[in-house]
């Protein structure tokens, strides 16, 4: 089961995470006392980096209309500058005494904090591209309703031209995610309703041009063309939810699929 | 040991700044 839920979270944090657990065992190795080397350069390396970070962090912070996100940024952003000076302090501890075995834990748990803070602040970003995908999902949903107002040839070609461009966006978002997922359930749940997508799609648009048809000739199979136009939307509403609830599933627990 | 805890820090630093890059990216 992985551990990372898309591939870049997984691609950035995963060395820092091996090596982290890797030290913590050196580290309880190390207890009988050997020397800590100077660290104050790969120190000062990372809090520049941090610096960056969190100059960058907060402008994001200042400049975004995703309220959720603007929620989220600081508190692991605040994470990911305590532990800087966690690593710094230590740092400076081992220069005066380099067999000083608090400063190597508070070296650990720097190094763990910027992990926690860093995944907190990817998780964060990544929810907000799964939001916009959701709204992008919800906005077709929501046009997908007006089927049941049209009722003339002309309405239906502006539904179609109306509808397209969303629906292709919708699709190609989707895949896009899909392709980054490192959950092979989730993975294989997005890509089906896809596929069915893709087939209902056709069927809802000839189903609609039936009902149409059938309505103007006053025939009266238009009661049963209008069910089967209406059971198709719904088969089309069905998928598209199922992407939202499958999108917004992060962890690797069975018990989120039914 | 000395290799261990340069080499994570060294890893450290780049992770920090790759998790910039996909702040930069996502605003662009």
């Amino acid at each position: 089961m992985p551990v990372f839920h898309t591939k870049t979270i997984e691609s950035i944090l995963e060395p820092v995470a091996q090596q982290v657990s890797r030290l913590v065992i050196l580290h309880e190795e190390a207890e009988d006392g050997n020397a800590m080397p100077d660290l104050s350069q790969s120190v000062a390396t990372v809090k520049h980096a941090v610096d960056n970070l969190i100059q960058i962090g907060y402008e994001t912070v200042n400049t975004s209309d995703d309220s959720i996100l603007k929620q989220d940024m600081p508190p692991a952003l605040q994470r990911v500058e305590e532990a800087a000076t966690s690593l710094l302090e230590a740092s400076n501890m081992l220069k005066e005494d380099p067999f000083f075995a608090p400063a190597r834990k508070k070296l650990i748990n720097g190094s763990r904090g910027i992990l926690q803070g860093t995944s907190a602040l990817l998780l964060a970003f990544d929810e907000s591209e799964v939001r916009k995908i959701i709204a992008q999902c919800r906005r077709v949903l929501e046009y997908i309703g007006i089927t049941e107002v049209i009722e003339s040839m002309d309405d239906l070609v502006t539904f179609v031209k109306n509808i397209s461009p969303g629906l292709t966006r919708m699709t190609k978002q989707v895949d896009d995610r899909e392709k980054e997922l490192t959950h092979q359930v989730h993975k294989d749940i997005l890509l089906r309703c896809l596929e069915e997508i893709k087939v209902l799609t056709p069927v809802l648009i000839s189903g609609i041009k039936t009902y149409i048809q059938l309505l103007s000739s006053n025939s009266p199979s238009s009661a049963d063309a209008k069910n089967n136009r209406d059971h198709t939307c719904k088969a089309l509403g069905v998928e598209i939810e199922e992407i939202i609830r499958v999108l917004q599933l992060t962890s690797a627990g069975e018990d989120d699929i039914e | 040991l000395r290799v261990g805890w340069e080499q994570l820090l060294t890893s450290i630093a780049r992770c920090i700044n790759e998790v910039e890059n996909q702040i930069l990216t996502r605003d662009s």
